[in-house]
């Protein structure tokens, strides 16, 4: 990617983490659309040789040889058979029956994570830059699980079951289903197994935002990532005949619209259909549109497929409109037309001025791609979002990363747009998701491993969560760009990664296998349950009291039950709820100190103890926290900060409050 | 009617290690076992050593029904749908 690196602040390590040999030895796998191994993200140019503990294979298959592998690429496999079985044979003249990406979203997470540093990157000229991955001396392994058809569960499992075989140090997922119980859920088992081996399982959150209880990939064991802004825009401004000006983006390159102004229609009045607005294929009546600029608002179909129904039908541009689902967050598309997206109040605005001009006129022009742009990041509105509907005492997601207009490698088999009248062909595309900002987490947890062998997946978790931050430098909240407001821990979970923080994070809340085993316990696992999950009998101790509040977890989410006297919520009934977490010292000598701060004067926050002296490396010390709090009316959120902190090192969590 | 009894789901079957017979070798060839006796057409999609303890195949209702019953069976999991995000 580019400029991700420096928003992340790895050009201030540059010396010594993408140097270094020792992250050369790390490998992320990930399961996805494949990889096009002639991307120059794939060189293996300056590394050493492959490390000597893989068994991974390069899979032969259509297009795919033996020679597709190198010192970077150094394993890639199919899994086609649940595909198959349930969908019929693959259509090989669409899709490679092998390890190729033709699709380009695997070749854009693994170069995202792990690729390497290619100069001079950009797409038609936009994010122009050296673009690498986030450990760009890593190496990849792809594990293609996902086909025209999506991505089924016996393909991921086979697929994950590989990738612990062939000796990953990280998974990353940027694929998820619906809500289900860990024991029913393919990702959630398969990530248990790659946990128990020490393998850090990335997944990312979803695009379901910004409704709430919207989160994929929730189990605790699965570090799952939300999606934030860079400080990299694309504008491309719409003039009005009216004189006024709006900023929207576009990564449009093609011929430019003419200076002077051309006629503009809202496609719902240049079509018969109810949902004509949408520009959906075929509702566009072209005698209408023909030689005008059209207005289509967002949703339902692709962003770039409204834009080809414009122009099919004879339009010369568009105006792609948020509505209230995506408020003013602006994503840019390479555009077969010249067009440009913009917010939810100048969509408005411009639909007012269509509706009360006799002929409204507009044109649009390109400006390229700006930097610095504030404040960011912002949490991305289609980023899904908490409560966690399976474990409502877990906080999901774990921490945002950037995942809108991310520029990163490309298939050559399609287009940037992905359509099939797209013939134009890149080595980098930019596109926005949580698939996006998953494997810049994965990527980063491949870069801290390198840094700390010893450390477990949840240290490594722990590390980033805890250093993440969630103001910006002058102190004010990250925003929401879905309300303009105030982002809370639902949201953006313990905030935005800071790799570099995240390198000496002082503290970290490790967890072993027997924790989540303790998990399973508290949330009454049958044996049948357990085994599903975990591959093994066991039997949790009768005489031993198992609660969710005990798992080592560095964020806390608090849900209080509203309590019911005599048929009806009491409000003079109060709620204890009392978490219990272990800090392991990764530092230096010293003593911590606690501080809480709460949006609310309703829950009363109690730490004890208040200080916690480590003298050696590796020391344990247990805290506990108590909050107490009357009666609130269901629906009630509220949120706080615990911090640990010895005047060098911020071990930061976040609390969420939820009274049902 | 007959059609339906005889339209196959993909599922994802899994078993209890532990309670592998001692006349079998390789907990392989114990899943092969299991799946014929209940189907003659029913082939393994994969088998899964790591993330979890068995296989994949194509099984009719019926023939779910009856691999259900057998010994060491823990559940038969519809295959199931994931997107990318």
């Amino acid at each position: 990617t580019t400029r991700t690196p420096l928003f992340l602040g790895l050009d201030r390590n540059d010396g010594f983490i993408p140097q270094s040999d020792s992250t050369g030895e790390m490998i992320v796998g990930v399961l996805d659309t494949g990889a096009w191994p002639e991307s120059q993200s794939f060189d293996d140019k300056g590394l050493g040789a492959v490390p000597s503990n893989w068994k991974g294979q390069c899979e032969v298959g259509k297009n795919f040889n033996f020679s597709s592998c190198n010192r970077k690429l150094i394993g890639a496999r199919f899994f086609s058979k649940g595909y198959e079985a349930t969908l019929g044979p693959i259509d090989e003249t669409k899709e490679s029956k092998s390890p190729r990406d033709d699709d380009g979203h695997g070749t854009h997470t693994s170069t995202t994570a792990a690729g390497s540093v290619v100069e001079g990157a950009s797409l038609f000229g936009y994010a122009a830059g050296a673009a690498r991955g986030m450990a760009a001396r890593a190496r990849v392994a792809t594990y293609k699980v996902c086909w025209l058809g999506g991505c089924f569960s016996a393909d991921i499992l086979a697929g994950m079951d590989k990738a612990i075989e062939d000796g990953v140090n990280v998974i990353s997922m940027s694929l998820g289903g619906g809500m289900t119980d860990y024991y029913r859920d393919s990702l959630a088992i398969g990530a248990f197994s790659a946990m128990e081996r020490g393998i850090l399982v990335s997944c990312s959150a979803g695009n379901a935002g910004p409704s709430s209880f919207s989160l994929s990939n929730v189990a605790p064991w699965i570090t799952t990532v939300g999606a934030g802004t860079l400080d990299r825009d694309f504008p491309a401004y719409v003039t009005l005949g009216n004189g006024k000006n709006f900023s929207g983006v576009s990564l449009y390159s093609g011929k430019p619209l003419s200076d002077s102004l051309l006629p503009l229609i809202y496609a719902g009045n240049a079509s018969n259909f109810s949902n004509g607005n949408l520009c959906m294929k075929g509702t566009l009546i072209p005698s209408k549109v023909a030689g005008k600029i059209v207005l289509c608002d967002r949703g339902v179909n692709a962003r770039v497929q409204k834009g080809t129904v414009v122009k099919e039908a004879g339009g010369v541009g568009m105006i792609l409109a948020n509505t209230e689902a995506n408020g003013e967050e602006l994503v840019a598309d390479a555009h077969l037309l010249p067009a440009s997206a913009v917010g939810q109040s100048d969509g408005d605005i411009i639909k007012r001025y269509l509706s009360s001009d006799a002929n409204p006129t507009a044109t649009i022009t390109f400006a390229g791609t700006k930097v610095g742009i504030q404040p960011s990041p912002v949490v991305a509105a289609f980023s899904s979002r908490g409560p966690n509907s399976i474990t409502p005492d877990i906080l999901k997601p774990d921490v945002i990363a950037p995942g809108v207009n991310i520029l990163a490698g490309w298939t050559g088999a399609a287009g940037p747009t992905g359509l099939a009248v797209d013939t134009r062909r890149v080595g980098f595309n930019i596109i926005s998701g949580t698939s996006m900002s998953c494997p810049h987490v994965s990527g980063l947890a491949a870069m801290i491993k390198a840094v700390h062998p010893d450390w477990s997946p949840a240290a490594v978790r722990s590390a980033l969560m805890t250093t993440a931050y969630n103001t910006y430098k002058t102190g004010a909240m990250i925003q929401d760009i879905a309300t303009g407001k105030a982002s809370t821990p639902f949201d953006h979970g313990s905030g935005h990664v800071d790799p570099v923080s995240a390198l000496d994070p002082g503290l970290v809340y490790d967890l072993a296998v027997e924790d989540y085993i303790g998990f399973l316990c508290a949330l009454n696992y049958s044996q049948v349950q357990f085994t599903l999950l975990a591959r093994r009998n066991f039997t949790c101790d009768p005489s031993k009291k198992y609660s969710v509040t005990d798992l080592n977890y560095p964020s806390f989410a608090v849900p209080f039950e509203t309590a019911i006297e005599g048929g009806g919520a009491s409000a003079s009934a109060t709620s204890v709820v009392k978490h219990t977490r272990t800090l392991t010292n990764v530092g230096s000598p010293a003593t911590y100190k606690v501080s809480v701060s709460s949006e609310t004067r309703s829950v009363k926050i109690a730490v004890q103890p208040e200080s916690l002296t480590f003298s050696s490396p590796n020391e344990k010390k247990t805290y506990t926290v108590t909050f107490t709090t009357p009666s609130m009316p269901s629906g009630t959120t509220s949120f706080a900060r615990l911090e640990w902190s010895d005047g060098k090192h911020i071990v930061g969590s976040p609390i969420a409050f939820t009274w049902t | 009617e007959e059609q339906l009894k005889m339209e196959k789901t993909t599922y994802i079957v899994h078993m209890a290690k532990s309670q592998m017979p001692a006349t079998f070798d390789e907990h392989a060839h114990w899943y092969a076992s299991s799946l014929e006796s209940v189907s003659d057409s029913a082939e393994m999609l994969y088998t899964y050593d790591n993330v979890i303890h068995g296989f994949s195949t194509r099984l009719t209702d019926q023939e779910a029904k009856s691999l259900e019953g057998l010994p060491g069976i823990l559940a038969i999991l519809p295959q199931v749908r994931y997107e990318l995000h």
